[in-house]
């Protein structure tokens, strides 16, 4: 791993109690290795490395620790501060309902999130409803509203209706009964879909979501910054759910997409049952992409 | 010529980042810049405009073999889609029934994910669509049952092709590992030889945990090869470049859509092209 991989570059620098530019370069080129086999989009590994070695040069080698030990110190809590804080008490809306909205690339796991934040709100004493507005994807409603069945939450959405007159009429449901969150499961969409772009921003006008957020595979590769890039681009993002992390992908998309849009990873999932869903930790998270 | 680009380190550096930003890897981007230099050292290559196509050969050389055809020569032949959730292989096995069937064959589909929320609905509503059969029994019930109905089914009617869908599992599931090989033995014990294929479903936009994904799939139930879908995206699917070179398996199927029609054969020389243009 990392650490083990340093300590070989620092054994054979000779160890002194100093992080030189020198034997951190060498130190960083084994970082970026891991960095990229943890699909971190390359440049944002370059980036990443730079604020690395200028935070990392002329430290002095902490009495306890080795200098491999330091640079991997340095590198990990350079991780968690650019992965930022852990952004799930999304705020309420100051009128309900709370409008959060699900949006991202085919087979991310938006359907499955949507239940699951459902479950996340009736568990904490709220009354969520959802909005099963993918109308393209065979039995992507019957889907949404078999999870939703089986959680006790409402699911508007018929088939026949279009998805900006679900999202609405859901809404003046939420009103009307006084459910909050409204969640909006919408479908998989590719980021250069221009007229499927457009759909999110018409249902962004019609229903003003209060969370936006990017669901986003955690086994994604380089791609995830333009994929992140493009859907702030065209729609705007609030937060970031990132999926399937039960799973052994190291998850380096994750920061990919931080570095890109500045938006906080609200959740993460862990599984596929509707319990499955957690705060993000990026102190886990930096560890696990690290290696 | 005195316009044209110098072969130095900022162009080696461009060329593999190219390869890094197609998931090929950092490992395989720098194996493949290390053989372009030798090149340039024995000066066989002179030129930087010569560097690209001959990026562009190497991987050529790596794909070519991998493109194969399905092996449909039985009756009926079995096709096993597996893959990790999300990855596209419900679609998938819609497309390539609703392909067969335009091509004359009597196809059959097995709902065997009879766990996901609307699985079985999801195939039956392609199955209604396209005009094909769909074998399943009621959610919750055992996978090993239906795959069991399907090829008693199909053999009994002497159809062309079934082909099985199952449920999306991460390859670290041990137990769900388990349960995917058990299907692939209910296959063969009734129809020895078969299943003929078993594909995995890759998603284009997976990094390099798509590796991990190939090598323990292989392993559990022996892949005849892998169908790398939304081709469409602008992710390159570079991972099956290492996926080929270390795993020799094939590259039968690309999704390039949502529709039916979006199934084509592995094209070496587009994907090669796409990868460095
Ligand atoms: N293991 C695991 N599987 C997950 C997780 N989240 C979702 N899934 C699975 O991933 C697959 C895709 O999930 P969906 O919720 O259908 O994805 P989607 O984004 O709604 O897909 P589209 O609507 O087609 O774009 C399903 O098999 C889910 O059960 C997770 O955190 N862990
Ligand atoms: N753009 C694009 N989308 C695709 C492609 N193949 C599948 N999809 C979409 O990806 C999403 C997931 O497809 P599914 O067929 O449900 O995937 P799956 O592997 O069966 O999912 P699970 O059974 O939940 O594991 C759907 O929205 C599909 O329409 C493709 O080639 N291109
Ligand atoms: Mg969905
Ligand atoms: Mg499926």
């Amino acid at each position: 791993n990392l650490s083990t991989r340093l300590q070989t570059i620092f054994d054979r620098l000779g160890g002194r109690g100093r992080l030189t530019e020198e034997n951190v370069q060498e130190a960083l080129r084994e970082v970026r290795v891991a960095l990229l086999e943890a699909d971190v989009n390359f440049k944002v590994v370059r980036t990443f490395v730079e604020r690395v070695l200028a935070r990392a040069v002329g430290q002095d080698v902490l009495k306890s620790l080795t200098p491999a030990q330091q640079v991997v110190k340095v590198v990990h809590d350079e991780l968690v501060e650019l992965l930022g804080g852990s952004g799930h008490r999304l705020a309420p809306a100051p009128h309900p309902p709370t409008v959060i909205m699900l949006i991202g690339l085919q087979g991310s796991g938006k359907t499955t999130t949507a239940a699951k934040l459902a479950r996340h709100y009736t568990t904490q004493g709220q009354h969520p409803i959802l909005a099963a507005a993918d109308t393209y994807r065979p039995a992507a409603q019957d889907q949404l509203q078999t999870l939703g069945a089986e959680l006790g939450v409402p699911v508007v959405g018929a088939p026949g209706e279009a998805p900006l007159a679900i999202c609405r009429r859901a809404r003046e449901e939420a009103a009307a009964r006084g459910l909050t969150p409204l969640i909006l499961d919408t479908a998989g969409r590719l980021h250069i879909d221009e007229p499927m772009l457009e759909e999110l921003r018409a249902i962004r006008r019609e229903v003003a979501p209060h969370h936006v957020l990017l669901v986003v595979d955690a086994m994604t590769g380089q791609d995830a910054v333009n994929v992140a890039e493009r859907f702030n681009r065209a729609v705007g993002i609030d937060a970031v759910v990132l999926t399937k992390l039960d799973g052994d992908a190291r998850g380096g998309a994750a920061l990919s997409v931080r570095s890109v849009t500045g938006r906080p990873i609200a959740f993460v999932g862990t599984g596929e049952k509707t319990d499955a869903l957690e705060p993000f930790h990026p102190d886990r998270l930096a560890s696990r992409i690290l290696g | 010529l005195a316009s044209e680009r110098p072969i130095d380190d900022a162009l080696w550096e461009e060329l593999e980042e190219l390869l890094i930003a197609a998931d090929l890897g950092a490992a395989l981007a720098a194996d493949f810049a290390n053989r372009a230099r030798e090149e340039v050292m024995f000066g066989t290559v002179t030129r930087a405009a010569e560097l690209r196509p001959l990026f562009r050969r190497f991987l050529l050389d790596a794909l070519a073999p991998a493109a194969q055809p399905l092996d449909l020569d039985h009756r009926p032949a079995v096709v096993l889609m597996l893959g990790v959730n999300g990855s596209g292989k419900t679609t998938t096995c819609a497309k390539l029934a609703a392909q067969l069937r335009a091509g004359g064959k009597s196809v059959l589909l097995a709902a065997a994910d009879t766990f996901r929320a609307a699985a079985i609905e999801q195939l039956q509503r392609w199955g209604e669509r396209i005009g094909v059969e769909v074998v399943h029994q009621a959610a919750g019930s055992d996978p090993a049952a239906v795959v069991f109905d399907a090829v008693k089914a199909a053999a009994a009617r002497s159809l062309d092709v079934l082909i099985v869908d199952t449920a999306g599992r991460l390859h670290t599931k041990s137990n769900l590992m388990d349960e995917l090989a058990k299907l692939r033995r209910v296959i063969a014990r009734q129809l020895p030889g078969a299943p003929h294929e078993a594909l995995m479903v890759l998603d284009a936009t997976t990094g390099q945990n798509g590796f991990a994904q190939a090598r323990v799939f292989h392993e559990a139930i022996a892949l005849t090869g892998v169908c790398l879908t939304k081709l469409d995206g602008t992710a390159r699917g570079g991972i099956v470049v290492r996926i080929v070179r270390e795993l020799t398996l094939p590259i039968k199927l690309i999704g390039v859509g949502e529709r039916l029609e979006d199934l084509q054969a592995f094209d070496p020389a587009a994907f090669v092209d796409a990868l460095v243009p």
